[in-house]
């Protein structure tokens, strides 16, 4: 089963065209292997991208570099999907 | 048995099961029809809800055509029982199931779905394979023949946007063309995604408005608003290509294309916080709003025949 140790969800508002360019042109670099969840679209509306862990640090440092806001908005993929499944072990539990 | 847990996701063989302990209590109103078999020959089933009469006026949902989007399947489910509860007593589904049949698929990707339960779950697109090419799986909302290939889709097997290689090349997509239009006789399309917020018509290939945008846009709205009368959850709405971004090929483009006018796709909820790992305890406030905006676009297509 596929794990998402340390990836994370940022949460990035493009502030114009010219930086939707740049996060399309980030999403083309396939080495980075991102998951845009949101995709960037509108200046001002906000792109989610899961970042693999090992991309974490150039993907930010792209982004400081480019003077586009981020934050982040899953910390650790994992976590979550680790409370999922456990959610999804209870519930079976309590069923039977 | 009437124990299904709807706080909770489920796996492809529970909500199989579901759906046939839905079709065996209410065996006068719900049947399940198969439309054909998914790339890895898993069955594609449809909830039939229906009065009586045959080939009448129609309304198409479908759930989860991306596969790693639970809440989806979660809301078909939910939206299932809700209508076999209400009918005969909410007044405007009893007249909509009195005059139209209503058919659910709420897995629309099984293959794709069982592999977010096994392998990855975050997987988007159904598992098709081809000789000589390494990437898996085409994104079955890039492969109908409505701006088959065009902007917002990609050629590139190992994109999550990869188009197919033509148009309804893909099982899971030409069953349900072949079995709308066999039908002929379907009056609404709703595909249900998540998670944005939106509430969306055609086109998504185009930034061309629609003949009928003027009322697809009012109705999106009436739609809105009563969704937001729940939870108060606020959706955006107007046509894909404006509201969200370009899409080309995508389900509800080949329905208005092939004469389905009341052609939407939502975004369900997002709590801003967590994208496709909704917790399940979201799951019910989501499904309810998304109800009244269904019953909403369900009302309006009753009652404006075409």
């Amino acid at each position: 089963q596929e794990t998402f140790v340390g990836d994370q969800v940022l949460e990035i508002t493009p502030r114009n065209e010219e930086q939707i360019k740049h996060l399309v042109e980030l999403e083309a670099e396939e080495h980075l292997q991102l998951d845009f969840w949101k995709l960037p679209t509108i200046p001002g509306e906000t792109a989610h991208v899961r970042v693999p862990f090992v991309s974490i640090q150039a993907v930010k440092v792209f982004l400081e570099s480019q003077g586009i806001a981020y934050s982040t908005m899953i910390e650790d993929v994992q976590v979550l999907l680790d409370k999922e499944n456990e959610e999804m072990l209870l519930n079976r539990r309590r069923q039977r | 048995n009437g124990n299904f847990n709807f706080e909770a996701y489920h796996t492809l063989e529970e909500i199989s099961q579901e759906m046939d302990t839905l079709a065996a209590q209410y065996p006068g109103l719900v049947s399940k029809v198969n439309i054909g078999q998914s790339f890895e020959k898993r069955p594609m089933n449809v909830l039939k809800f229906s009065t009586g009469g045959s080939q009448r006026r129609a309304i198409w949902i479908d759930t989860g055509i991306h596969s790693r989007e639970w809440i989806t399947h979660a809301t078909g489910i939910w939206t299932a029982k809700k209508i076999v509860n209400e009918y005969g007593k909410d007044h405007t589904l009893t007249n909509i199931l009195n005059a139209m049949d209503i058919f659910m698929e709420i897995v629309t990707n099984p293959d794709g779905f069982a592999f977010t339960h096994s392998m990855n779950r975050l997987w988007r697109k159904n598992k098709s394979t081809r000789p000589g090419v390494f990437c898996i799986g085409v994104d079955l909302n890039r492969n109908w023949k409505s701006g088959f290939g065009g902007n917002g889709s990609n050629n590139n097997p190992c994109s999550e946007t990869y188009h197919g290689p033509s148009a309804q090349s893909e099982p899971e997509v030409a069953a349900i063309v072949d079995f709308i239009t066999a039908h002929g006789n379907i009056k609404a399309l709703i595909s249900i995604h998540s998670y944005s917020q939106m509430l969306m018509y055609p086109y998504g290939h185009s930034l061309e408005p629609v003949p009928n945008q003027k009322e697809l846009y009012n109705l999106a709205k009436d739609a809105v608003q009563a969704l937001y009368q729940v939870h108060g959850i606020e959706y955006i709405y107007g046509s894909i290509s404006t509201t969200l971004y370009m899409a080309s090929g995508i389900t509800v483009d080949w329905a208005y294309d092939n004469g389905i006018k009341y052609s939407f796709t939502f975004e369900l909820r997002d709590t801003g916080r967590y994208g496709f790992l909704l917790p399940a305890s979201q799951i019910i406030p989501t499904a309810q709003e998304t109800w009244l905006a269904l019953r909403t676009i369900m009302e309006h297509t009753l009652n404006h025949p075409y």
